[in-house]
């Protein structure tokens, strides 16, 4: 006799831990600081504050034979902060999110320190202590917190407030689980490396368990400007989408629907729409969700897709890294004898403009290797696992690279990044990108363009070489 | 200004799709396939019903340059059937099982078959149609309904029931959505192809878009014996497990509790363990969700995940697929000139049993290939992508195939089954397992055992020959 029941989504993530990248405790500790880093830079340079982001791992509980050492890992930000009614369900609702708007975020789930703190709880029984102030505000505000998880709702264990005596802003998460800091050690340092990289406008200080202190100082002011949020795009629509922008539209005509709630599309075009698709330009646009009239709605949702005269996606929504930020970066971590990046202009993908950045950093003290060094990253977070299946690995492992000069063992680093309104990731751990093939042939392009400056840059040196030694 | 709001689980999984695998509109038509199939084998041979499954694929919209075409899904099965009070909630809701259970099935998410009811009703708004009925019962109930998605509710569209004029047991699904069946037609073929491969048992009808018919007939009546419902085992238990198995439970002291709600525990071993801990055996359960008792709930989780004295979890539960029908399965298919198969002793990982079967299949027919075909089985469902990452592709490309007398090009086939009360998956398309130590040793060991058994058969014919050619 099958037992039938429904599950909360906390519960769904707390059972199945290893789908958002707590596979294991190496993995659990890794992921915890990426969700609070991601979510500390998401609240800086998405918000024009330079970062400055404080990472602390203290062991609070030695391993057993038994069972793994327990780790106390805070990560503290000057960011924006949280509103002090909005901390208790940020962090104790699964699915609660500032997020859920278009714009290019680290953070788009929902979901990310949700995921630390279930770990937390099944590991350590430990609730989380959150600190935060926002700019406006004369109050710092502190929680302690557990997630109810059948109910996926916050619990409230102690909270308060103490009048600010600076003009502090940002908050501070403390989180207490168990972790294999020894085996994930490594791969936490490149992470954070990968993302210093990126970030030279960002002050990043991580201490570790054993009192190390990994430094990276701040050493340019100038910072990408932020993306900022958009409208849909018509390409982006499916019929839920638009039953759901229907239902919620003040606008009463047609007319207005197409001109106010997607992006760029002016009075001509949006008539010139309407009368393609035979839509009555005065129609009201709640007629589309009218009981009988869902041949209506397909009608409308069909042409969103497919018009043509659309323009496409605009990318000033965007905030890529920049070339001058990836060269220096390559230079800076690389010692590289030759550098070049590039930004590419912007394409879309089911409605979504994204751009596609790329560099690459040869010879100087890069050590050969059989393939080139492959340093991902999307939506300016930088991807360490799942390399193989990740589309970009795919691109630049299929590219002949002797048809660019270059010899095995290559002194090759090749840097991808994919900046998006949504980036596809295969999973909620964000470790690699899902194959769509707008975004491969837009990698492959990028990666070629800049190998092919690289071939010149090679064959000419060969032949100085050659010179000389005549 | 930051919008902070909460998704409803059907709205996250309709947004991010390609978490789901509907990634784009072949993979779409793929894992449409997948989840109505892995219901139905799920709804017989986990119930002792030989299973009678036919699958058809329609086109009924052509494609265009701009949109892809339109295909209705139907998968019909002989299974148990959904009982008419809980059909709208089974495929109407997210995150609603009857799988929720401690028990070795294909499904496990509650969310495979409203996965593919959302992709379709975004790409074609048609609702999906449901018949069913139980054995027991004397009614045909039948169902058209939507998803709601800001709700995460069905809404009935139409609904009805027939008297039953036969004895016909089973559940009918049909779904309209886009897809790319040009694309997909290799890959679900291959799928279907890999599921009859493991269940002679099963008689397989599949019906394509261009009128052809792939037939799977039953040969053999002998099935694996179900799988069954197990108890927890304690080493699974994490803080938040316990909490909710104490709130929950009727027993009235601490002994009666292990006893009563773990597996394969006996009163004197319950009490030795309660007293290595310092609990007292009489002590009531709910004394552990007591305010301020915190301490003592980690003790007596910390306590039932060390405990080195109970019996390793019950591998009785498990539904292996056998040596004999692995065999059976891979001579059919390739043709070999030889065969081995192997089911190995049940092994455990964060207290889920699980047992690992390896076949190989070498010679004969099988095209020489540069590595080994790998065909990877989880809970007897096959896996057709993400393979690069899968922990079975690792042991398999890590072997040093030269050791075992096997020379590039190789005729080999290598096939691996995972079967466990919880398949790790890296992702809710369960399409790669994630990093298990337990899972990648035991594996490796699997696959080491028959390679073995392959060298000696390998090293025997080469002498036979030396011998004949003398
Ligand atoms: N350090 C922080 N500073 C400001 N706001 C924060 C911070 N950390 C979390 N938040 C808020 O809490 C919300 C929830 O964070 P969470 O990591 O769970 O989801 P997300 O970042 O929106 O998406 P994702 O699951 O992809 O990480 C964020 O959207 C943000 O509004
Ligand atoms: N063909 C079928 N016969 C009998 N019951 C079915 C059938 N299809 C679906 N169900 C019921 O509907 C429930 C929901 O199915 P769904 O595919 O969404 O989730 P699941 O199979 O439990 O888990 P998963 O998400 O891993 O597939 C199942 O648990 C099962 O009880
Ligand atoms: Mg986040
Ligand atoms: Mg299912």
């Amino acid at each position: 006799q099958e037992k039938y029941r429904e599950m909360s989504i906390a519960e769904f993530f707390a059972k199945n831990k290893e789908l958002a990248g707590f596979s294991n405790p190496t993995r659990a500790i890794y992921q915890t600081v990426r969700e609070l880093v991601e979510n500390s830079l998401d609240a800086t340079d998405s918000h024009n504050v330079l970062p400055e982001v404080k990472i602390s791992i203290k062991e609070v509980e030695a391993a057993t034979d038994d069972k793994p050492a327990k780790y106390e890992v805070a990560v503290e930000d000057n960011g924006i902060g949280v509103p002090p009614n909005e901390i208790a369900n940020a962090f104790g609702k699964v699915l609660y999110s500032s997020k859920y708007v278009i714009r290019q975020t680290r953070g788009m789930y929902g979901l990310g320190v949700k995921a630390a703190i279930l770990y937390s709880q099944m590991t350590t029984g430990q609730p989380v202590f959150i600190v935060s102030s926002t700019d406006s505000s004369d109050n710092i505000y502190y929680k302690k917190l557990l997630i109810d998880i059948k109910k996926n709702e916050p619990v409230i264990i102690e909270e308060g407030q103490l009048l600010k005596r600076s003009n502090w802003h940002g908050t501070k998460v403390y989180l207490t689980l168990e972790g294999d800091w020894v085996r994930a050690k490594q791969k936490i340092i490149e992470y954070i490396k990968r993302t210093a990289l990126i970030a030279p406008y960002a002050e990043i200080i991580f201490e570790t368990p054993e009192n190390e202190i990994y430094y990276f100082p701040r050493v340019t002011k100038k910072m990408p400007k932020p993306p900022s949020e958009a409208k849909p795009h018509p390409h982006g629509i499916d019929i839920e989408q638009l039953k759901a922008m229907v239902s919620f539209t003040k606008t009463k005509t047609m007319l207005e629907f197409m001109v106010e709630e997607f992006q760029s599309i002016g009075e001509i075009t949006a008539r010139k729409f309407l009368e393609s698709i035979g839509i009555d330009p005065n129609m009201n646009p709640k007629m589309l969700i009218e009981k009988g009239n869902s041949k209506l709605l397909q009608v409308v949702a069909t042409g969103l897709r497919t018009y043509k005269n659309f323009r496409p996606p605009r990318s000033d929504y965007l905030s890529p890294i920049g070339e001058e930020l990836i060269e220096v970066g390559l230079k800076r971590l690389f010692n590289a004898e030759w550098v070049k990046a590039i930004t590419r202009q912007a394409r879309a993908y089911e409605g979504h403009p994204f751009i596609v950045e790329a560099g690459i950093a040869y010879g100087g003290n890069i050590i050969p290797t059989e393939e080139p060094v492959l340093l991902r990253y999307a939506n300016k977070i930088p991807l360490l696992y799942e390399e193989r299946e990740d589309v970009s690995y795919k691109v630049v492992s299929s590219i002949n690279w002797k048809l660019y000069n270059i010899e095995e063992p290559m002194p090759l680093v090749v840097l991808v990044h994919v900046a998006s309104t949504k980036v596809p990731y295969k999973g909620v751990g964000k470790e690699s990108l899902s194959e769509v093939q707008e975004l491969e042939s837009e990698i492959k392009n990028a990666v070629q363009e800049i190998a092919r400056s690289l071939r010149l840059y090679i064959s000419k040196k060969n032949s100085e070489r050659t010179l000389r030694e005549k």
